[in-house]
């Protein structure tokens, strides 16, 4: 038997608002450990992993390890209704019909909504997603989330939004990280210095670098990367011409998501 | 400008 229950929406509707605009479907895994989302987008060229520890919900039980595909599409509207601060209860029974049910409860007026959600395949997911030593990556930038999504949407407003193909170039250089796009009448380019902890110490940018390094990506991409800010203060790049980006937001003390995407390359 | 390759190609390959 599956059964979990939180108190507050807020988390997975903030989780669903993070992967479902780029994700179409995912592949939830329910172990004793909590709950590990994978999903990759239809062209695979992104994907998102999520762990929510157990100790993220107020009441986890999970007898046996139980891997569903759901739609993200339908449940970010079931989603939609649900208020912050409604109680959902996530069920499936031990002789489950390739159902799950999940439950909101207003703590309020008592009513309560009830969706059952049919699994559905996955094409491809989960993978196997190894974690490379961090020696492996030539630099690391630390971040206010925030500052990322703002970063994000200048460069959209810049290049042309109706493209799709935007790329966006991150070069980091000793204390700088620069951001860099071309439109169709100019470049623009956005450089963040590393701040000074002192001045700022809820909010610094940080920077590692072990060589210099300058990879493109795909603006669209990074754009919903930046999506997760909801979830975490702060986000952490990873950056390596041979391995994918991992753009990563933490998730208070119980868990990550973390978006993978691999730079382009010349050709 | 460059190519994007597969995210899925590229974990089923290590």
């Amino acid at each position: 038997i599956l059964e979990l229950r939180l108190v507050q929406a807020t988390l997975f509707k903030n989780v669903l608002e993070a992967i479902s605009d780029l994700f179409s479907k995912a592949n939830f895994d329910f172990s004793g450990t909590g709950l590990e989302l994978q999903a990759m987008d239809t062209s695979h060229v992104a994907l998102v992993a999520l762990l929510l520890r157990a100790e993220a919900f107020n009441h986890y039980l999970c007898d046996r390890d139980l891997s569903m595909g759901l739609n993200l599409a339908d449940m970010a509207k079931a989603f939609r209704c649900a208020n912050n601060d409604d109680i959902i209860t996530i069920k499936a029974e031990e002789d489950w019909s390739d159902t799950v049910t999940f439950t909101f409860e207003s703590p309020e007026d008592g009513e309560i909504s009830i969706f059952d959600f049919d699994f559905v395949g996955t094409n491809g997911v989960p993978l196997e997603i190894p974690e490379f030593p961090e020696s492996e990556y030539q630099a690391k930038v630390r971040m206010p989330s925030a500052k990322f999504m703002r970063i994000c949407k200048k460069l959209s407003s810049f290049g042309d939004s109706g493209d799709r193909d935007t790329v966006v170039i991150i070069s980091v250089d000793k204390e700088c990280v620069n951001f860099f796009t071309r439109g169709k009448t100019g470049t623009s380019t956005i450089v963040c210095r590393q701040t000074q902890t002192v001045d700022k110490p809820k909010e610094p940018t940080l920077i590692e670098m072990k060589e210099q390094v300058s990879l493109a990506f795909d603006l669209r991409y990074m754009n919903s990367f930046s999506k997760g800010s909801t979830l975490s203060d702060q986000v952490t790049i990873s950056l390596s011409s041979n391995l994918p980006a991992v753009f990563e937001y933490k998730i208070a003390e119980t868990g990550y998501i973390r978006y993978y995407m691999l730079p382009r390359i010349e050709e | 400008s460059g190519v994007q390759l597969s995210i899925k190609e590229f974990y089923r390959s290590k």
